[in-house]
């Protein structure tokens, strides 16, 4: 195993970018994120405003959290309710020159991370598949 | 990085077990399969029948699926529809004694991973998280 293929990487050289990456928008309303959601198939995407600033994630399970009412789903909040009452805004954040294994330690409890410039502008994503990607090269050699 | 961490243990040792596992059964209708995803927070989870064995996995991503229709989403599909229309079948599979190496084959592109025994009974799951966990601590050595 050479450890090296971690230990001297930065979290920018396994970037997922931007403009691959699905979003929605603070000003959203909450059946436009979940037809996002439910077409791409991811269960957790982020949330920008439109200048592409980063300001949390949204996801399937935290739209029907919102709409779940005790005797049945209040579906009419779908249209009424936007993203930003209901996405999570206390997320973790990395830097494109952050170090690998800062990166790896955030990965252990989420499925992906939002890297993003000084300035707060979205980058793209590190996601749990590019680590498991490499760790199976290294590992398989 | 001692490499043996991870070249010398089975999938049986990373195990999360059955009863720690939330699932659902063929039989039941979309709502509850909804509710329960819905309440535990998971964005997918295994599929069992009566006698414990494993039939497939189930999404909230794929209910919404299901009972999206063209014009609006078509609530009324989920007290008509069963688990078993709208799973997903075509599953990998692991068991207890196959080499560590495998399973992290299989979470590159899953999640998750269910386990079985010989007979199809389920033992539990086989998650990416942890794998990173034992990765994360292995690096910082
Ligand atoms: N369209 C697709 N094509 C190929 N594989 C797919 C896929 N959708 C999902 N997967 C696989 O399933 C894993 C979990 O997806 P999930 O949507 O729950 O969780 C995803 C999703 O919430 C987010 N994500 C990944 N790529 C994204 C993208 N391009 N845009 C927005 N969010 C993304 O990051 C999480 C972790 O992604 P990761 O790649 O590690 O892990 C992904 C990937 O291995
Ligand atoms: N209640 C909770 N407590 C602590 N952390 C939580 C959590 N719910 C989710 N997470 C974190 O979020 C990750 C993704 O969860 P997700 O539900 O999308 O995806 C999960 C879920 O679909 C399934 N899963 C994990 N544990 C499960 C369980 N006890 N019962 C049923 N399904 C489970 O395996 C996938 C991957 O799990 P993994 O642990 O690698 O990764 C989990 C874990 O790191």
């Amino acid at each position: 195993f050479d450890s090296k293929e971690f230990l001297d990487k930065t979290v920018g050289q396994f970037l997922i970018p931007a403009d691959k990456v699905a979003h929605v928008q603070v000003g959203n309303y909450l059946n436009h994120a979940l037809l996002v959601l439910t077409k791409t198939g991811y269960s957790a995407i982020p949330v920008l405003d439109t200048s592409y600033k980063l300001h949390g994630l949204i996801s399937i399970t935290m739209i029907m959290d919102a709409i779940l009412g005790l005797e049945r789903i209040e579906f009419e909040r779908l249209e009424k309710m936007k993203v930003e009452e209901v996405m999570n805004k206390d997320i973790p954040r990395l830097s494109l020159n952050d170090h690998i294994i800062r990166g790896i330690d955030l990965v252990v409890n989420h499925p992906f991370v939002c890297v993003e410039n000084e300035e707060g502008y979205f980058e793209g994503i590190f996601t749990r598949r590019e680590v498991l990607k490499r760790l199976k090269k290294q590992l398989r050699r």
